[in-house]
């Protein structure tokens, strides 16, 4: 995935069957952002991944003020290929459920 | 503790807690 300066990573371990995960998101560069993040440090969130979009979690970062809107993109973007990553392992190491 | 937590309209909850130092690239 290509670096966008902002990191999402697991914020627990992933058993292959919960419908929703926890995850925690930071900026790394802030020079790849446009808009001026605050230092937000990790924001932590839960992601129904059957449910929901990562627009959906980024319109509501934006929306809380943690980032700015210009930056909305980036920050779908980077939820969404942790998102792919997470589907893609669930896939090939519990294939059977899902 | 220095974690926040944030709830947005729609509901979700955001806990910010600081970025622990090894998780951070140099600048």
């Amino acid at each position: 995935a290509e670096d966008t300066g902002v990191r999402v990573e697991l914020a627990e371990e992933d058993d292959g069957r919960k419908s929703s995960i926890a995850l925690r998101l930071w900026v790394e560069d802030a020079k790849k952002l446009k808009g001026k993040s605050k230092d937000n440090g990790a924001i932590e969130f839960t992601f129904e991944l059957e449910k929901e979009t990562p627009d959906d979690v980024a319109q509501e970062m934006v929306d809380a003020g943690f980032f700015h809107e210009s930056d909305v993109k980036i920050i779908a973007k980077s939820i969404r290929d942790r998102v792919a990553l997470i589907q893609w392992r669930r896939e090939r190491i519990w294939p059977m459920l899902h | 503790n220095s974690f926040t937590e944030v709830v947005h309209s729609a509901g979700r909850r955001f806990i910010v807690s600081p970025v622990p130092e090894s998780r951070l690239r140099e600048q």
